[in-house]
Formats: structure tokens, sequence, C-alpha cells
């Protein structure tokens, strides 16, 4: 554990019980894509199988169950709870387009061929576009809640931080899994045209919205 | 049978 792996943690959890909390009180999804939000429940029950085989920390595994009840309550919320204002329209991305891919490239890069370390592989190269859906929603309808840019913002930094600690790792204890950190910077990029829209107009006070 | 490697990181 270091000061950048803990931060993307914490990063992490900002941005999942923003999402929860927002949905909450303003009782909507309004915004949020359900495609995306699938994927990371997908991302989260393949590679946290590990809870029942492994046991690394009581920090590891708090967090784990944590991200996957928030994720599986925020499925709940948006396709039961708030079903009604879902809005199915603008949230129109194939994801089997990524679906099948991360499987197809996760039988053909993997550090280990057993199913637990497959499904650990499919669930990196799934989290690396899961987002996909949710950025193309926001430029369908050309905009975003601040607080959805919120979410989006803490999500993103979380990878980046990620890479941070992957680099300190690197120096540090010789840590260097090419898969995480190769998907991982994959996944930040995807980010960047979002970052530089939130840090010249959410952060000085203006909703996000595209020319 | 190789064993899976262990992830420490979340």
């Amino acid at each position: 554990m270091n000061i950048f792996r803990l931060s993307g943690d914490l990063s992490h959890l900002l941005a999942i019980l923003l999402l929860l909390v927002k949905i909450w009180k303003t009782r909507s999804c309004a915004g949020i894509s359900g495609k995306s939000q699938i994927l990371f429940a997908i991302v989260y029950t393949t590679r946290y199988l590990d809870l029942f085989t492994s046991f690394v920390s009581v920090y590891n595994s708090f967090m784990k169950v944590v991200f996957l009840t928030a994720s599986y309550g925020t499925l709940y919320l948006m396709f039961f709870k708030f079903k009604p204002t879902y809005d199915h329209n603008h949230d129109s991305f194939r994801i089997l387009y990524l679906i099948i891919p991360s499987l197809v490239l996760s039988f053909i890069i993997v550090h280990v061929y057993t199913v637990m370390e497959i499904l650990w592989t499919y669930s990196i190269y799934l989290e690396a576009v899961a987002i996909m859906p949710q950025l193309f929603m926001v430029s369908r309808t050309g905009e975003a809640e601040t607080i959805t840019s919120h979410y989006l913002f803490a999500l993103g930094s979380y990878r980046a931080l990620y890479i941070l600690n992957w680099i300190y790792r690197y120096y540090t204890e010789d840590f260097l899994d090419m898969i995480v950190i190769i998907a991982g910077i994959v996944q930040t990029i995807l980010y960047c045209d979002f970052f530089y829209l939130y840090i010249t107009k959410v952060l000085k006070g203006k909703r996000l919205s595209l020319p | 049978k190789e064993e899976s490697l262990e992830h420490d990181e979340l």
C-alpha cells in the first residue's frame, strides 16, 4: 500500500458513492448509462470472485464487498426502483462490442490459464472500456449534470492514480504486471477528453455541455 | 497444474 494506491481506491470509492447518492437524492438516474453500470457489475463480479479463494487483507476484502454491494445497489436503483427515470433512448451503445472482444482477448493474453485468472484478466480488459457507453451517452445528449461530471472525474482519476502506484511499485518492489498496466493506461486515455472538459468547464462553475 | 496468481490490488 502506498499513497497513490490509497488515493486511487478512495477516489474509486468516492465515485461509486457519489453515483448512489445522486440517484437516491434526486430520485432519478437521468443521464446515467445503465449499460456502463451493467459492465461495471460484470467487472466487479468476475474480479472479486477471489473473495472466496484468497485473502489479502481486511482492507481489500472490505473494499471488494463495498464495490460489489454498491454496484448491484446502483443496478437495482436504475432498473427497478427508479426505472421510469432511466433514459434508455440515449443509452444506445452496443455493449456486446465490448463484452465479446474483451472476453476473446482475455483468452489470448493472460498470465496463467486457469478459470480464475482468465476471469480476472477479463475484468481488467472490460473495466478499461466499461465507461464507453457512459461517455457515448454524454456525447449524444451533449451535456452532463455537474454531479455526474464529478462522478466521472473521480472514476477516471482512480486508474490514473493507479498508474502512479504501478510506477512507484516498479521502483520499490519490482512489481510489473503488464496486463493491468496497459489496460489501466488505455482506461485513463479514454477519459482524457472528459478531463479536459471537466477542468475547463466544471471546475469554473459551468455546466458540462458540448459545443 | 499452475496456480492462479494472487492479485493484491482492487
